[in-house]
């Protein structure tokens, strides 16, 4: 269970201070399958950043399965984002000098006592759920954009994670290759993992249980679907 | 006017070649808007690059009002490019330590002539064409996905080019923000532009004069929308 009471986030830059995000009251249960969409600029990352420890707030407190995660030092904090937290970023963030095959095997290598066998098994399946097998020796930066954004996909759910943070996972994509994407999740979801996406699809957003509205940083709709 | 006669263009890594486009017969016309679409990975950005003279084909001849631009040496390439084209990439290309105004600015100081009022102004009109005034001071990172897009559009605009090649200038941005980028595009055709956008959203598809489609390399369909 993912709780944030009063959550906010500033950013100061030199005379300004930006207000990511403010007064943020959620609850996600296990298992769910969240949606979060707004304008541009209205809080979406920042609130997955620090869901998925990879931020801290400002103000406020989150707690994941009854734990304040702001008592948990920087080893531990990693631990728990390693051992369970699935992150596809906006810009994809994948490691340029690393093959499309050594970019999904890499969070893999952080969980102990998996076999070498097994990690390389798991990074072939996730690299043909996205149709991306035939690249896998290949650099990213020879790679279009949308076959970047399904390297990413592929690397954030090679490990099965319990939690799925998603920014945009299609946003870069074509109907055909967005709705395999969707399909990837939502067999994950099927197995249990909970998952937080964000989308401006108004389609693949009617996929998630519950849709959250940010606007300006604030919650506008805490509604089912 | 713009000429493609059997254009290909490969690519080598290692052993693989991959084939990003092969025999493109294509001709738009000046004031012309042509929307290009097609899956992940069929050769759309490649092809925006050719056009734009960012890269060279690999066969075949294009020219830009009559002249070969394989007969262009690198010094008036530029100047071509410079003077009339206007880019919007897929990954926006900002450059990182330069803050939001510098960004915009930059294409404009490759322009003779070009009073140093004239380019403040245009920066000006250019970020509050996209709702980015407010943030003309901030650095690329300081910036969400969607902001970064948008400034990456007033960067492209604000020289008011005569040729605008856009790569999925709406990918990262709500339907809001969207819309108001559609809007600029439009006006700018209005104005006796060229322009060339790649969409994977068929409303904005059908604002386009054209529509081209794209399958492995090659173009599929070359109809009117
Ligand atoms: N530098 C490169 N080296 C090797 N292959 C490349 C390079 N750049 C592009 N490619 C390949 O060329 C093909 C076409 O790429 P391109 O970027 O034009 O696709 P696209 O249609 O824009 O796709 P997307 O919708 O995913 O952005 C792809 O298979 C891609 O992997
Ligand atoms: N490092 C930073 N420094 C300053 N401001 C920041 C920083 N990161 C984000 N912001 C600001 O915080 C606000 C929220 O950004 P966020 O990236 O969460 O938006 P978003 O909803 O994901 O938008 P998009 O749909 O454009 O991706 C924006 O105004 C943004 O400019
Ligand atoms: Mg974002
Ligand atoms: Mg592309």
């Amino acid at each position: 269970l993912l709780e944030l009471r009063g959550i906010g986030k500033n950013f100061h830059t030199d005379d300004v201070e930006t207000r990511a995000l403010a007064d943020i009251e959620l609850s996600i249960g296990k298992g769910e399958f969240v949606s979060i969409s707004g304008p541009s600029g209205s809080g979406k990352s920042t609130l997955l950043s620090i869901l998925g420890l990879l931020d801290v707030p400002t103000q406020g407190e989150y707690r994941i399965d009854g734990q304040d995660t702001a008592k948990l030092d920087p080893t531990r904090r990693a631990v728990v984002r390693n051992k369970s937290i699935g992150f596809i970023f906006q810009a994809f963030n994948l490691i340029g000098d690393l093959t499309v095959e050594e970019n999904v095997a890499l969070p893999l290598t952080y969980r102990r006592n998996m076999p070498a066998a097994e990690r390389k098994q798991r990074v072939a399946q996730a690299l043909d759920a996205v149709n991306m097998s035939h690249r896998a020796r290949h650099l990213p930066a020879q790679l279009s954009g949308g076959q970047q954004q399904r390297v990413a996909v592929a690397r954030a759910v090679a490990g099965d994670p319990l939690i799925l943070l998603a920014d945009e996972p299609t946003g870069n994509l074509d109907s055909k290759n967005g709705d395999a994407v969707m399909e990837l999740l939502e067999g994950l979801h099927a197995n249990g993992a909970t998952i937080c996406m964000v989308t401006h699809n108004p389609d693949y957003a009617r996929k998630a249980t519950r849709v959250v509205e940010l606007f300006d940083g604030r919650l506008a709709e805490n509604g089912r679907s």
